[in-house]
């Protein structure tokens, strides 16, 4: 996955993200492509959820997921999840939820409490730093004012680090992809480096929906394992997917 | 240096939105959910939609499975134990849940396990 917030030099925020999944599920070799991420595809749909015939939030989702992994409460905040890899992981949390220790929350719903409920940024912030987890995960928020953009790296219990987006200190973007920030990513899966490059090469004054689609079509941010890309303006309420391909030659991952 | 290895990785692309060409397979639909109906029943227009290939995205999951475990026990297990944790989840998801299984026609279990499947995952 690649999840990117990014703050144009008139202060509008820009949100996109790549989903991508199905890694080692099997692989295809007539069509060169992993067998369960051409199956989510044609799941992928977006969701209206409304309550009192009222928009609460807006999503990307597979079709009989009920997690929300990609979503936007309009004119309110965006919010997109990446998996952290850990080897204190989920089968851990499986492991206490199943003997009976139920005090931590499942991912994607969480992500969907916070979406449904929340109502502003900084509670969403603090909902999703705070909360216990069974899993680790990165969380990629967006709200609706000028320097509202974090990346939440979580552990199952702690909050490990919080990266916002700081205009004066010139990092008018937060990227993440499946590695803790401050480290290198995997030098066999470095999607970081490329994103950055292309978030540079655009450079502040030319953010937009446009570029910010093109940066996450570029391989290897774009990929074998991409799904749907999905595009999110918090002060329109506005929230864009689009089914993927990476044709031959691409990275598997 | 391992991740510039064109033409499995290129220089910044440019010009591709609106999207078009060969990455882009398509638009995705819109549907809505009612939050004010009940839980079960939230996700009977999506499914009923998205069914088949619901169906067999989850196949291709049991296939998956099956070539680690032939015997086929591995699914057993899932149609076994994941509906008792069904019973666990908290509200509103359990209710969802259980209402994707009825309209879906999938083993219950099968679509906690997809529900869950984050956290498996790690495993």
């Amino acid at each position: 996955c690649t999840s990117i917030v990014a703050e144009d030099h008139k202060g509008n925020l820009i949100h996109g993200r790549n989903l991508d999944f199905g890694l080692f599920m099997g692989w295809d070799v007539k069509n060169k492509s992993w067998i369960i991420s051409e199956k989510l595809k044609p799941l992928v749909v977006n969701l209206d959820f409304r309550r009192n015939n009222q928009t609460v939030f807006k999503s990307t989702n597979f079709a009989g997921y009920v997690g929300m992994l990609t979503g936007i409460k309009p004119h309110t905040f965006t919010l997109t999840m990446n998996e952290r890899f850990s080897l204190d992981g989920g089968y851990i949390g499986i492991m206490e939820w199943v003997l009976g220790k139920r005090d931590g929350m499942w991912m994607s719903f969480l992500t969907r409490s916070v979406l449904e409920d929340a109502n502003s940024y900084e509670e969403a912030k603090t909902r999703l730093a705070q909360t216990k987890l069974l899993a680790p995960a990165y969380f990629i928020l967006g709200g609706n004012q000028t320097g509202q953009g974090c990346i939440i790296t979580r552990s199952r219990l702690l909050n490990i680090d919080l990266l916002e987006i700081d205009v004066k200190l010139g990092r008018w973007y937060v990227l993440e992809t499946n590695y803790d920030h401050w480290e290198e990513p995997l030098f066999l899966d470095d999607r970081r480096t490329p994103a950055m490059k292309c978030m540079n090469q655009t450079a502040q004054k030319n953010i937009s929906v446009n570029t910010m689609y093109d940066v996450l079509s570029t391989k290897p941010v774009l990929n074998k394992l991409t799904t749907y890309t999905t595009l999110m303006q918090v002060s329109e309420g506005k929230l864009e997917s689009y089914i993927r391909d990476c044709p031959n030659p691409c990275m598997p991952w | 240096s391992t991740q510039f290895i064109p033409p499995y990785t290129e220089d910044c692309r440019t010009d591709t939105y609106p999207p078009n060409g060969p990455t882009f397979r398509g638009a995705v639909g819109w549907y809505t959910v009612d939050l004010d109906s009940p839980p079960s029943k939230r996700w009977d227009a999506v499914i009923t939609e998205k069914k088949t290939h619901l169906v067999n995205m989850i196949q291709a999951i049991r296939d998956l499975a099956n070539a680690f475990v032939p015997s086929g026990k591995l699914i057993e297990l899932v149609d076994v134990t994941l509906p008792i944790m069904a019973d666990t989840l908290p509200s509103p998801f359990s209710e969802e849940i259980k209402g994707i299984a009825a309209v879906s026609g999938i083993p219950l279990g099968e679509v906690v396990l997809f529900n869950i499947f984050y956290e498996v995952f790690t495993v």
